[in-house]
């Protein structure tokens, strides 16, 4: 699965996700990356977030909107909110993966509970990061 | 003005130290960063955030390293389903495709969906068509081959007939 997340410089948000599923996948299986919500989510109010991993377990806890209604409800931060859901909601029920979240103030997460998650982000600085473990 | 930044993440597989070579690992950064400057060039001459996404994960597409388009891995019957989605933060205008197979890039057609259509998702033919009506580019089958996805599906199959079961759960990554 491939994704992206962008804050533009008007402050607007927007998230992408492409995916060939699970290698020898049942075939009709559809994963979380086209489930608005769970693996793709935007809404300029909260975040941007692109997910990757167990989709059916992103399905479940609705991974994606997860993370912007605690942001909406609970006042939380993106960091704080992205964490949890990755490392609490996925990681404790068998949802190895990570995802990548940006809001609107353009900062950027990318948590993941698995080994690693290849992974980069760019700001208005050009300065160009990329990672696959946990550097 | 708002600082402007972008995030990408290119699924590749099983992530496993002992196998992953240096020459390897420098492919991979590269691809990364091929899809960081695709979209980094629109959002520095103020381009929207809907259109970086799209840019960058089409180049994720174009790499056969990502599972995802020219690189999409196969289902047990051997053929590839590919499905993406986009969604506007400004708008909350969302679009969708799952299990197509044809359009060179998946998210120009889940894009198509979104401008198009008053639907968020579709599938099959009429996802197709949509994507035609748009004028995308289409390959054939040769085109979305990559021998490394054809050789794990088929150790995939082998590990199944003989029972075994691989609890490995990055196994179950898209």
């Amino acid at each position: 699965t491939v994704g992206a997340v962008a804050c533009d410089a008007q402050g607007n948000l927007a998230a992408a996700t492409s995916t060939g599923g699970m290698t020898a996948k049942a075939p009709g299986r559809i994963g979380d990356t086209p489930i608005i919500g769970a693996g793709t989510y935007a809404d300029n109010k909260t975040c941007a977030v692109s997910g990757t991993g167990h989709g059916e377990v992103f399905i479940r806890f609705t991974a994606a909107a997860e993370i912007a209604a605690r942001m909406r409800h609970a006042g939380e931060s993106l960091e704080t909110a992205a964490t949890h859901v990755v490392m609490e909601d996925l990681g404790k029920n068998d949802g190895s993966g990570g995802l990548i979240a940006v809001d609107a103030q353009g900062h950027i997460v990318m948590p993941f509970n698995c080994e690693g998650m290849y992974r980069g982000m760019v700001n208005e600085n050009a300065d160009f990061e990329t990672f696959i473990y946990s550097e | 003005m708002t600082r402007f930044s972008l995030a990408v993440h290119g699924g590749a597989g099983t992530i496993n130290k002992a196998t992953l070579t240096p020459e390897l690992e420098v492919r991979y950064h590269e691809g990364l960063r091929t899809a960081l400057r695709a979209g980094h060039a629109i959002l520095k001459d103020g381009g929207s955030a809907m259109d970086a996404v799209t840019a960058a994960v089409c180049a994720l597409e174009d790499e056969p390293l990502f599972n995802a388009g020219r690189g999409a891995v196969f289902t047990s019957e051997g053929v590839q389903e590919m499905d993406a989605a986009v969604m506007d933060g400004k708008t909350r205008e969302a679009g969708a495709v799952g299990g197509i197979f044809g359009p060179r890039n998946p998210i120009l057609a889940a894009r198509a969906v979104m401008e198009s259509t008053e639907h968020v998702m579709l599938i099959g033919p009429n996802a197709l068509q949509v994507a035609r009506n748009a004028d995308l580019p289409f390959e054939e089958a040769p085109y979305f081959f990559t021998q490394s996805r054809w050789d794990a599906l088929q150790s995939t199959l082998a590990m199944r007939a003989t029972g075994q079961v691989d609890d490995d759960p990055a196994r179950r990554h898209g």
